[in-house]
């Protein structure tokens, strides 16, 4: 089963 | 005051075509740098950058840095209301809740205004560090737009592998299973249809194909894409804008549970 990731887990909030 | 006039008015009208199916509403910002846009789908999964420099506009006049939330759709709507040889002006007052697109065909005989309501949007901005890339590979804007649409058609993922023997995209679904490789060719008469690969070691990484074919609506900004990849980061899609910036595509990639 694959799972999607999320963008927000890669770049943080400036 | 904002005051922005860009002689190639269809390059606006493209950026919108390639980004209003991905992102519904966004803030444009308006900086000494460049007009610009970072937005993220309502999943967040994908994210857009795009940066038009200051630089490449006829005219560039912005007093001070500007934020304008619009609806991306309804933008789209006005702005295929101007002629593809049009120029297009951009221009707010400081403070004003609507922007005003501005149209005149080339000749002049025909001016047009359009004026829009700005909107209120909480936007989170992501700071989206440099990189270095695993893999790097160019190729004709059409030809990867031509896989996307082709593997969607067999299955709803795309894995996307590099290796020193050149690119592959694969899919899988109920019908089969499909493959498509892409070798370094750099033999090509025009340097656009060269497909270029620079690996510093193989990666592979999977992205669903709905995104990456809402991506390559940015096809008609550029005659070849860049693809980067790692395998601990997003996919970066680009499709250079000429003399004036880039449209970046960033896509999470999905991993084995």
């Amino acid at each position: 089963m694959q799972r999607q990731k999320s963008i927000l887990s890669f770049f943080q909030k400036s | 005051m904002l005051e922005l006039r860009l002689v190639q008015g269809s390059l606006l009208k493209k950026v919108l075509e390639a980004i209003k199916d991905l992102v519904n509403d966004a803030n444009f910002d308006c900086s000494a740098t460049g007009f610009s846009l970072q937005a993220m789908d309502s999943s967040h999964v994908a994210l857009v950058a795009l940066l038009l420099r200051s630089e490449g506009f006829e005219h560039y006049r912005c007093d001070r840095n500007l934020s304008m939330g619009m609806n991306l759709n309804n933008m789209s709507k006005m702005l295929k209301c101007a002629g593809n040889d049009d120029i297009i002006t951009i221009k707010a007052d400081d403070g004003s809740d609507t922007v005003t697109f501005m149209f005149e065909s080339p000749n002049q005989d025909k001016i047009a205004d359009f004026e829009m309501k700005l909107m209120d949007i909480d936007s989170e901005h992501l700071g989206i560090p440099e990189a270095e890339y695993q893999a790097i590979v160019r190729m004709p804007s059409s030809e990867f737009a031509r896989i996307c649409k082709d593997l969607s058609s067999i299955g709803d993922t795309v894995v996307i592998s590099v290796t020193k023997e050149g690119v592959k995209f694969s899919t899988r679904g109920d019908i089969g299973t499909a493959n498509v490789v892409c070798r370094q060719n750099t033999t090509v008469d025009k340097p656009e249809e060269a497909t270029v690969i620079e690996m510093q070691e193989p990666v592979s990484l999977t992205f669903a194909l709905r995104y990456m074919n809402s991506f390559t609506k940015a096809t008609p900004l550029s005659g070849t894409v860049t693809i980067s990849l790692s395998s601990d980061l997003p996919i970066v899609v680009e499709y250079k804008i000429a003399e004036m910036g880039y449209i970046r595509f960033y896509l999470a990639p999905k991993i084995e549970d």
